[in-house]
This record gives structure tokens, C-alpha cells and sequence, in this order.
């Protein structure tokens, strides 16, 4: 179970708490995964006194993006403070979460799960979440194995992900408009997959564009070695010299650790 | 269980912190679980004025007591007309989910709100409750709601605003975790720069962690 309380003396216009947390938490606590249970008791509390805010003060509104900018719904100085305090949550609740992460039952590694995609953030994110609940994506990563096969694997049977079995083969590799609906938001010749280590050195690319690399085995076993790991996937990456796509570019960043030995041990102990 | 953390973990553990201004934090012991019998299993964190709140939960059909009571309250402060300001704080207890416990755990979970509204003098029986409620622990075991009713008042004269009281919440609140997670930190925003606003939080899980809130 997850349980969050996050507490601040901002004052907050109270109709707008709701919008402002659920925000939020899209993008933070909504982003994490141990062992993809979703449990009966997940709660997030945010409380905001107003306690520190000057006499006067007007309190931060929620603003909705497409009123971002129209200063008939929302000053300036509304605007900013709005922005302000959306950064200051937003970084606040995903480094709560992180901790979480960090102290999964019998964890040794701390993953992120960044996928990009031009169909939009919720393909982006559908894969992520595939990935981050692949059990053999997260055995691979306790024993320290590059094994990115299954990381595609995982991006494959994601729900939402496959495509209709109905169309011919050739299509899946167009863009017709007329098929738009029921072709595949995933490309296996527009898919890359890299490490990239948690030390700021060079990434390792392991498939680039549906071809796999030939990979330094050195090389992966001193990424896997270290605690922190990025799993780039690119799911519209269609080379440095092909013209620019006019689509919706998008980002999902998911955040999950590896399975071992221990997390059995402990839940298989556990006693109710 | 022993409650030392580990020392890869101890770099997470914050030594100070800067907590937000009217708010107050504490722990108690009620012996939720038999098997704890030293362990503070209760934590509470309010307000001193009432306030705006707002919550996420999960959305799995199996909905805890606590979930159920909570969303409820919100709901009821809504449809009311008693506003979403007026809200005291929260009380958890960990060692019991009250999950899949019936009507009885949804008593005991408001039994846990009315409690410790209480202890505040906010109790009015017409209004919904002024505080929200979470349980974290295994499912479909009930309270020993008893323990818990009687350790509340205990709780409320636990409450302060130090670093240790925070840290004190942040620990009963664990279950399977190895390290209490606690974070608080300062920041101004642009309408008023020379003024400094905090923000702190708490979280726990290690297991079961999936979240899918709304």
C-alpha cells in the first residue's frame, strides 16, 4: 500500500486543491511500480493552511492549459504563481515517490522508464507501465542482464499497443490515414532501445530502429552494475536524417526496480 | 521486527527539515498488530486551523474501509454545503488495512475520524467528519478499533511541530518499508518573493505498490 500526506502553508483557493493534486499525482505517485499491485488502501492527502501567506493575499488558483496565457480568466501574477507552485509539487511529489522506489522489498536497483512517442503521452505511457510490470524484465535486470528482448516484448503486449490483426503486413509500415484508427502505435522500424547510465557516460545503444547492435558485454555489465539505471525506449525514432513528422511528441517517464530472491522470501513469509 | 535501517538507506533519512507553518505532526502506540508490542503504530497530522484539502484513491474495486469513509467525507463536505475548507488533518494507523472488512470497518473508520475530531472540540455528529482516515497493513482483518480509540487522545498530546515529531508520524505510519520517507523543503512564489512558504510530506509502501489513484 501507498499512502502519501503532503502538507503546506501556500494558500490554496479550495476548489482547486482537487485538480491541482490529481495533477500531480498523474505524473508522480500514478508513475511508479514495485510489483504491480494496485492495492485497496492507495490514498494521497494534501492539505494547504495558508499559514504563511501574506494579509491580502490572493490564494493560487488552478488554471486550466487552454487558459494559460488569457489574462481575461487569469492575471499574470496568477499565471506565475500558478506555474510556480505546479513546478514546486510536481518535483516535491515525484521525489516522494522516488523513495518509495527506492525502498522496494528486497530491491537492488532504482530504474527509470523513459518511452517517447509521437501518438501522444498515453501510448508512451501504456508501454512504460508494460515494462516497468514485465517480471522478466525485472529478474533480467537483478541478474544484471542486458536483455532488452524482453523489454520489447513487454512494449509489445501492452494494452492498447497491439494492433489489429486484421490489416495486412504492409500496412503497418505506412501512415494511411484511412486505417489511422486501427494501425499500431508501434513501429517495430521506428523503435530504439539504449541504457543509459546512472553516471552520466555514454549510452548504450542495444536496438536501434527495430535492428539490434552488436553489444559490448563490458560495457552492459558495468551499466548493470551500478544502482541507477534509464531505459530509453524511442518509439518514433526515424533516424538523424529522416524529414521531421508534424505529430504530437511525448514523454512518459515511469520509475520501478528489479525482482530478486528476497522480494519472495518476504512475501512469501509474510503471514496473515 | 527489528527497526534498524539499513545503512545503504541512510542517506534518505533527513537529520532537519522546515515544516510548514500551522501544521502538527505526531505518533502514538495502540498495538494494532499483536505481534508489535513497542512500536508507535498511529500517526496524526493537522492542522491547528481547519483548512482546504483534497485527496486521490485508489481505484481498485475492493476499496478499504478508510478509502470508502474518506471519499465520503469529502463527498458529504461537498454536496452539503460545509466547503472543502474545513478540513482538520489525518489519522493513520498501520498493522491493519480494514480492508474487505464490511459495514463494521467502515464503523471503525469512522469511529477512528469522530475520535480525534474530538480531541480538536470539532465533533458535530449532523457535520461529516473534519478528519480523513488511512490504515495500511494486511487485508481483510478488522480493527482492534478499542486500542486505537483509546490511544487517539494519547496521540492529539503526542503532537508537535519538530523535526522529531514529523520524523516520529513518518515512522508509525511503515509497514514492510526498511526507512520512514519524509521530505520538506522552503520556496517563494513570484507574487511574493520576500515570503517564505514550506511544503512537507510523507509517504510510506515497499510492497503492494502499484498506484493507480484518481
Amino acid at each position: 500500500t501507498l499512502l502519501g500526506i503532503v502538507c503546506t502553508d501556500v494558500k490554496v483557493d479550495p476548489e482547486s486543491m482537487r485538480s491541482i493534486l490529481r495533477h500531480t499525482t498523474s505524473k508522480s505517485f500514478n508513475c511508479i511500480s514495485i510489483d504491480g499491485d494496485t492495492s485497496t488502501n492507495d490514498t494521497v492527502n494534501f492539505f494547504a493552511n495558508g499559514a504563511a501567506a501574506p494579509a491580502g493575499a490572493s490564494p493560487v488558483r488552478y488554471i486550466p492549459r487552454k487558459q494559460m496565457a488569457d489574462e481575461s480568466t487569469a492575471s499574470a501574477t496568477e499565471q506565475a504563481d500558478f506555474e510556480a507552485f505546479t513546478r514546486v509539487l510536481d518535483n516535491f511529489f515525484v521525489d516522494l515517490a522516488q523513495l518509495v522506489v527506492r525502498d522496494g522489498e528486497g530491491a537492488t536497483k532504482f530504474v527509470t522508464i523513459r518511452v517517447r512517442s509521437d501518438e501522444g503521452y498515453v501510448p508512451a505511457k501504456r508501454a512504460a507501465v508494460s515494462i516497468a510490470r514485465s517480471a522478466l524484465v525485472k529478474t533480467a535486470l537483478y541478474g544484471k542482464d542486458a536483455n532488452w528482448g524482453r523489454i520489447l516484448c513487454a512494449i509489445g503486449y501492452a494494452p492498447g499497443i497491439m494492433g489489429s490483426d486484421t490489416l495486412p503486413v504492409h500496412q503497418f509500415a505506412t501512415r494511411d490515414s484511412k486505417s489511422r484508427d486501427s494501425s499500431p502505435v508501434v513501429i517495430p522500424s521506428r523503435t530504439s532501445v539504449s541504457f543509459i547510465p546512472a553516471d552520466g557516460s555514454e549510452e548504450l545503444k542495444l536496438l536501434v530502429r527495430g535492428e539490434p547492435e552488436q553489444v559490448d558485454e563490458q560495457r552492459a555489465k558495468q551499466i548493470l552494475e551500478q544502482e541507477d539505471l534509464e531505459i530509453l525506449v524511442r518509439l518514433e525514432d526515424d533516424g538523424a536524417e529522416a524529414p521531421a513528422r508534424r505529430r504530437r511528441r511525448s514523454e512518459a517517464v515511469f520509475w520501478t526496480c528489479d525482482f530478486s530472491h528476497e522480494y519472495v522470501t518476504i512475501n512469501g513469509d509474510y503471514r496473515t | 521486527a527489528d527497526r534498524a535501517i539499513p545503512a545503504a538507506k541512510q542517506k534518505y533519512i533527513p537529520v532537519s527539515g522546515t515544516y510548514p507553518k500551522g501544521f502538527l505532526a505526531g505518533s502514538a502506540f495502540a498495538g494494532v498488530k499483536s505481534s508489535n508490542t513497542k512500536y508507535d503504530d498511529l500517526a496524526l497530522v493537522v492542522s491547528e486551523e481547519a483548512c482546504p484539502a483534497a485527496a486521490v484513491f485508489t481505484k481498485n474495486i475492493f476499496k478499504a474501509a478508510p478509502v470508502i469513509t474518506s471519499k465520503q467525507t469529502f463527498f458529504d463536505s461537498k454536496k452539503n454545503g460545509h466547503g472543502l475548507d474545513r478540513f482538520r488533518g489525518v489519522v493513520v494507523n498501520s498493522g491493519c488495512a480494514n480492508a474487505v472488512t464490511g459495514k463494521l470497518g467502515l464503523e471503525h473508520a469512522e469511529a477512528m475520524a469522530r475520535t480525534t475530531d474530538q480531541c480538536f472540540g470539532d465533533s458535530s455528529p449532523d457535520a461529516p467528519p473534519h478528519t480523513l482516515v488511512m490504515s495500511t497493513g494486511v487485508i481483510g482483518q478488522r480493527l482492534p478499533i478499542d486500542r486505537i480509540t483509546n490511544a487517539i487522545p494519547k496521540l492529539h498530546e503526542n503532537l508537535g511541530s519538530s523535526h522529531e515529531h514529523w520524523m516520529a508520524a513518518a515512522q508509525a505510519i511503515c509497514t514492510t518499508d526498511t526507512f520512514p520517507k519524509l521530505i520538506s523543503r522552503t520556496f517563494t512564489l513570484p507574487s511574493h518573493p520576500d515570503t517564505t512558504y514550506s511544503i512537507a510530506g510523507m509517504t510510506k509502501g515497499a510492497g503492494m505498490i502499484h498506484p493507480n489513484m484518481g
